[in-house]
C-alpha cells in the first residue's frame, strides 16, 4: 500500500509546496514512484512542476466534487517516477461547495481508494488554512509532515495544528501519525533560527527530522523555472538537503 | 472619515502581518491615530503586538458573528496612537458560520460603521486565502494594499487576487481602489528579486510603492518579542523602510 503523507501547516509561506515538489523529486530519484497531489487553489505545486494550471482539463476539484476517477487527472512530470495530480483556481469554490455534502471530510480518502498501492508515496501539498481541504488531507493521509520556518509566527500556530490533527484522529482517521516536523529556510547564522529550532526540538523531541532545509535562493529560482531543484541545480545545498531528507524519511517509515 | 486599507494577498508568508504591524506603528509615529484589525484566525498581528490571543475576551469573531459593538473589542498597544482589534482561533469557524447568513459579505463593513472617523487609518490584516473573511475586508475597505515577495509563486497569485478585487468592486464595493503593491523581503543581491520586481513594475506601473521592504532578520525577531520594529530596533533598515512607506502612503492618499 502507498504511504500517504499530508504536508501541512496553516502558517503561510513556510515551504509546504517547495517541500512537496523537492522531496517528491528526491524520492523519485531513489527509484520510488511518487505522486504529488496539489490540494491548494493557488496551484503552486502544479506550476512549480512546470504545468500551466490554466490549461489543466481534469484536476483535484473534479475528484472531490464530481467523483471523477482519479486516474483521469494524474499526469507525468519532467522527472522519471514523479507524477502530479494538479490543482486549479476552481478549487477555491470547494471550501463552500463541500460544506453541505454527505461525508464531506472523506471525499479525498474515497477518491484515492482506487489508486492505493499504485505509488510508493503520495505527497499532499495543503493550502495555508485549517479548512475542509486540509481536513480532507488529514482524513486521507497515514502521516503528517509539518514544514516549519524558524521564526516566531510559525511557532504560534503549532498548538492549533496539533489540535486539528487530534480532532481528525479521534473523529475520522485513528491511524493518522505525525511523521515529523521539518525545519525549513534555516539560516544558521541568525540567533532567531537557532532559538526557534531549539524550542521546536524541545517540544517535539525525536519527531523533528535531523535533516533540515537551508535558506537558498536557488530553491526559489527553481520554482520560477517550473523545475525541482534536482533538475535545476542538483549540487546546490538545497538539493543535497532534500536528498538527505528523502533517505531519512524512507528510514523512518521502514522503522515503523 | 478614516482610510480603511485591506492588506491582503492569498499567497502565504509574503509579509501581510509584518506590514500591518510596522506600517501601523510608523503611521502612529507620524502622529496619526491607527487601528490594526486582525482578521486572521492565526492571530499573528495580535501576538505581534504583544497581546496573548488566548486571553482575549472580545475579538473580531464577536463583531462579525454576534453583532458585538466594535468599541468593546478595541484595545490600546504599547505604541502611542496605535490600537488593536484582536483576533482569536475562534475566527476559523467564521468561514463556515458566515456562509448561510444574510449579507454575509457586509458583516465587517456594518460592524465598523460606528467607529467611522475615530481613527485616521484602519489597517486590516487578512488571512492567506480568498474566502469570506477576505471578501468582508474588501467590502469594508476603501483601499487595497498588496504585499508581495519578489519570488515566483507570489507572482502567480496576483491575477487571481485582481479577479477577486474586481468581483467585489462590481458586486459589493464600487469605491474600492488599489492603493499599491508593496515589494517585501527584497534581497537586492539576488537576480530573482530584481527580475520579479521588474515584472511587477511592468504589470502594475505607478501602482507599485517606490518604498520597498528589505529582508532583515530583525523584523522577524521583533515579532518574537511582540513589538513593532520601531520599538525593537528603530534604526534598523526595516524600521527606516516602514517609516518611508508611511510617508509615501500619506502622500498618495493626500493626492487622491
Ligand atoms: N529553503 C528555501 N530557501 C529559500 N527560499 C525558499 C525556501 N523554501 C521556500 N522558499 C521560497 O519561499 C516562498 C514560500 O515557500 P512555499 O511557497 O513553498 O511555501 P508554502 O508554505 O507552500 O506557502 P503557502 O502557505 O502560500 O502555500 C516561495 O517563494 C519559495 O520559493
Ligand atoms: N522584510 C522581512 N525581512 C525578514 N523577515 C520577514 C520580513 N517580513 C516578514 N518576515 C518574516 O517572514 C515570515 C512571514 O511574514 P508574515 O507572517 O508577516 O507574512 P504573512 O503574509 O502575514 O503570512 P500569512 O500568509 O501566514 O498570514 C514571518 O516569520 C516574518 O517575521
Ligand atoms: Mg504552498
Ligand atoms: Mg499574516
Amino acid at each position: 500500500t502507498s504511504a500517504l503523507i499530508a504536508i501541512t501547516n496553516q502558517k503561510g509561506g513556510v515551504g509546504k509546496t517547495t517541500t512537496s515538489i523537492n522531496l517528491g523529486a528526491a524520492l523519485a530519484g531513489l527509484g520510488e514512484s511518487v505522486l504529488v497531489l496539489d490540494l491548494d487553489p493557488q496551484a503552486n505545486a502544479t506550476s512549480g512542476l512546470g504545468v500551466n494550471h490554466e490549461e489543466v482539463a481534469v484536476s483535484i476539484y473534479d475528484i472531490l466534487l464530481k467523483d471523477t476517477p482519479v486516474e483521469d487527472a494524474i499526469e507525468p512530470t519532467a522527472v522519471r517516477n514523479l507524477y502530479l495530480l494538479p490543482s486549479t483556481r476552481h478549487l477555491v469554490d470547494a471550501n463552500i461547495e463541500l460544506v453541505p455534502m454527505m461525508a464531506r471530510e472523506q471525499k479525498l480518502r474515497n477518491g484515492l481508494r482506487e489508486i492505493d498501492g499504485q505509488f510508493s508515496y503520495v505527497l499532499i501539498d495543503c493550502p495555508p488554512s485549517l479548512g475542509l481541504l486540509t481536513v480532507n488531507a488529514l482524513t486521507a493521509a497515514h502521516y503528517v509532515m509539518i514544514p516549519m520556518q524558524c521564526e516566531q509566527y510559525a511557532l504560534d500556530g503549532l498548538m492549533e495544528l496539533n489540535r486539528t490533527i487530534e480532532m481528525v484522529r479521534s473523529a475520522l482517521n485513528p491511524s493518522l501519525e505525525l511523521l515529523g516536523v521539518l525545519l525549513t529556510m534555516m539560516d544558521g547564522r541568525t540567533r532567531l533560527s537557532r532559538e526557534v529550532s531549539e524550542q521546536v526540538k524541545g517540544y517535539f523531541g525525536d519527531n523533528v527530522f535531523r535533516s533540515y532545509i537551508p535558506r537558498r535562493v536557488r530553491l526559489a529560482e527553481a520554482a520560477s523555472y517550473g523545475e525541482p531543484i534536482d533538475i535545476f541545480d542538483n549540487m546546490n545545498r538545497g538539493a543535497i538537503a532534500y536528498r538527505r531528507l528523502a533517505e531519512e524519511l524512507r528510514d523512518r517509515l521502514k522503522a515503523k
